[in-house]
């Protein structure tokens, strides 16, 4: 029988290690986590969400998915790396317990599994899902340009080939329809977090449009204090902003359909980046990117937790 | 299974909105499959792009003739790929 105790968090692993991972890890820890299964991928993996939590029936809770492109492999092992400090950490950090003992927390930690599957056998840059676009050659769909939030706008690409592309039509990816379901069902979700890597933001919306939201100071406050735990932590600069005045106009973020249903604290990561390997980060770089990544998740999720709306 | 043998990563560094431009241009240049991993944004943020090794010398040439600065991030992007595997494998033997 095999444990979740032995799992090397300081290595990359494939789709198959990481579903073993995370039945074991769900059924070890059954007393926190639960593990949800909110749909099928393109191919017919299953789409698997953790949640956590200490009781209560429809509580306040927070959304956090890595992974969203596939060839950020970072973020998987991030997420794998979050999961199991959650657990942990629970009833020994008070930031963390307190956070528990009000609010879940649903992290999905392969967004895109069938991408996932083929940067491990095919393709180690695919960034897409794997979807058919009918009359075009070329396969998948960019699932962090899917969504309806501006959808087709400036900063996607109406062309099936390009690595941009949005895809026929809103929430045409059963992997970002999945998420949309599950969350508009929730109804109480009251902070988003989008991990990404690797250029080192942290930004929040708008990304379609360059005006501010009606939230812009408090999320940038925001920002900053969670760029600031994050660096204490190993010296890691981050930039924060929202996603249209830091880098650019992207159209179809989760962010974005994230804010504009309701979800006010929404924010998406950029993890690590040496300067040296880009996608390619060593795994000796995961711990100590999940380390530090942790402090900022925190305080976002602290701050949502004090600030009821 | 797609081979990235003797791809690069360029690590490029625009002076001026003039420079942006002309690297915002080479992502309409199909035929060279570039790949940009940090696109052209801003002049204060560097742009990394993986060019397949049968378009490097056109891509180098192209950004020496317009006087863009760039270094080479990844020498070989299938080095670092087999790197990884072996990495895993013995995460998994072990």
């Amino acid at each position: 029988e095999r444990s979740s105790s032995t799992f090397s968090f300081s290595s990359y692993h494939t789709i198959e290690e990481i579903y073993d991972w995370i039945d074991n890890f769900a059924s070890e820890n059954s007393n926190l986590v639960s593990k949800i299964q909110i749909g099928q991928s393109y191919e017919q993996r299953p789409l698997l969400v953790l949640k956590f939590s200490t009781g209560g029936s429809n509580r306040s809770a927070v959304w956090i998915d890595t992974g969203i492109h596939s060839r950020e492999w970072i973020t998987h092992a991030t997420g794998l790396w979050t999961a199991n400090q959650i657990v942990s950490e629970y009833g020994k950090d008070p930031v963390l317990t307190s956070i528990l003992d009000t609010l879940d927390i649903f992290l999905e930690i392969v967004t895109n599994p069938d991408g996932f599957a083929y940067t491990h056998s095919e393709d180690r840059m695919w960034r897409k899902t794997r979807s058919i676009n009918p009359g075009s050659s070329c396969s998948g769909v960019d699932a962090n340009r899917n969504w309806d939030s501006n959808f087709g706008g400036t900063g996607s690409s109406d062309d099936a080939c390009s690595d941009d592309y949005h895809g026929p039509s809103p929430h045409s990816e059963v992997e970002v329809k999945s998420i949309v379901d599950f969350v508009l069902g929730h109804g109480n979700i009251k902070a988003w977090i989008s991990i990404h890597s690797f250029s080192q933001l942290l930004m929040f919306p708008y990304g379609y449009k360059l005006e501010l939201t009606p939230d812009h100071q408090e999320l940038n406050d925001l920002a900053r204090e969670a760029v600031k735990v994050l660096t204490t932590k190993y010296g890691t600069e981050y930039t924060y902003g929202s996603i249209s005045s830091t880098i650019y106009q992207a159209s179809g973020t989760s962010i974005d359909w994230a804010y504009d249903n309701g979800i006010k604290y929404s924010f998406t990561f950029e993890l690590r980046d040496t300067g040296e390997h880009g996608f390619m980060l060593p795994a000796s770089e995961i711990i100590p990117t999940a380390e530090e990544t942790w402090p900022a998740l925190l305080t976002i999720i602290d701050h949502a937790r004090h600030h009821p709306y | 299974l797609k081979l990235f043998s003797g791809d690069q990563v360029l690590r490029i560094k625009a002076k001026d909105e003039t420079q942006l431009a002309v690297l915002k241009d080479l992502v309409h240049f199909k035929h060279l499959q570039v790949d940009f991993w940090r696109s052209p944004l801003s002049p204060n943020l560097p742009v990394d792009v993986r060019v397949p090794s049968c378009n490097l010398q056109a891509v180098k040439a192209y950004l020496k003739s317009h006087g863009i600065p760039y270094s080479v991030m990844i020498d070989d992007v299938q080095v670092l790929i087999d790197k990884e595997r072996e990495a895993m494998a013995a995460s998994r033997r072990l």
